[in-house]
């Protein structure tokens, strides 16, 4: 089964 | 203070309804550009992206920025109480502890009123970096929900995958597998029914049906929902409102096997 990524992976916490 | 009045209160029905199984406490973010929300949801997977512009109000007041931490449970409750057609106008004031809902009836001379009160939300606020997409896909909002629907009832995620011969959904489970195949589409009489895809290289993403059956759930915004890939990148779903207003909804991918 595909692993789910996380979406913080991708966008960055302003 | 904040007052903004929507001619009918299904907009925002429709709109919290829709995210309301995604994301339970969010900060409407109010300022004079319009109404603003951006929420995570608790498995950090999916992110949903609102924008009321100000012109989708008549009138909109607001002369400082004023966070409304609510818990959408609760405004779901209010908002029942609301007729679709009922003109709503929302009204809070400059530190406030409640959001005040007014329900107006044109055809009748009711008005209800209703408080809910508010949450501190100390909520992480994500910058989401400007992307030029490999793929746009725009279709029948009708159309991506049944694919999601259809395919979730043989497998938990769908590769889409997107070249010069259309986009292609496609899942694997236990019982088998199945693949939706779209090319483009114009009709001419329902432009409602057009698909489009615009296409600079070509595309294949897995992502998990759960959250998409999810973002499905705003088709009755828009007859229209727009689909942008790239590769490696979260997948935005975005269905347009009137006036330059948006509901969006943000996807992680799923990686490897």
């Amino acid at each position: 089964t595909p692993l789910q990524n996380d979406l913080g992976e991708f966008f960055t916490a302003i | 203070m904040l007052e903004a009045r929507l001619e009918q209160a299904n907009l925002l029905k429709k709109v919290v309804d829709a995210i309301k199984d995604l994301v339970q406490d969010c900060n409407f973010d109010c300022n004079d550009s319009g109404i603003a929300l951006q929420a995570m949801d608790n498995s950090h997977v999916a992110l949903v992206s609102m924008m009321l512009k100000s012109e989708s109000f008549s009138p909109f007041r607001c002369d400082r920025n004023i966070a409304l931490g609510i818990n959408l449970g609760s405004l779901t409750k209010v908002l029942r109480c609301a007729q679709n057609e009922d003109i709503l106008t929302l009204k809070a004031e400059d530190a406030p502890d409640v959001v005040n809902l007014v329900f107006e009836s044109a055809e009748t001379d009711r008005i209800s009123e209703y408080d809910i009160k508010l949450m501190d939300i100390d909520q992480e606020h994500l910058g989401i970096p400007e992307t030029e997409y490999a793929a746009t896909i725009t279709m029948p909002s009708a159309e991506f929900q049944r694919i999601c629907r259809d395919l979730s009832a043989l497998s938990e995620s769908v590769s889409i995958e997107c070249s010069k011969e259309g986009v292609k959904f496609n899942c694997q489970g236990d019982i088998g597998s199945g693949s939706i195949h779209l090319r483009s589409h114009t009709n001419v009489d329902k432009p409602e029914l057009n698909v489009e895809i615009d296409l600079t290289e070509p595309v294949s993403l897995t992502f998990s049906l759960k959250y998409l059956v999810n973002f499905c759930k705003a088709s009755g915004l828009s007859n229209q929902v727009k689909l942008c890939l790239s590769n490696e990148v979260p997948l935005l779903v975005e269905y347009a409102l009137s006036n330059n207003s948006y509901l969006r909804f943000y996807l992680a991918p799923k990686i490897g096997d």
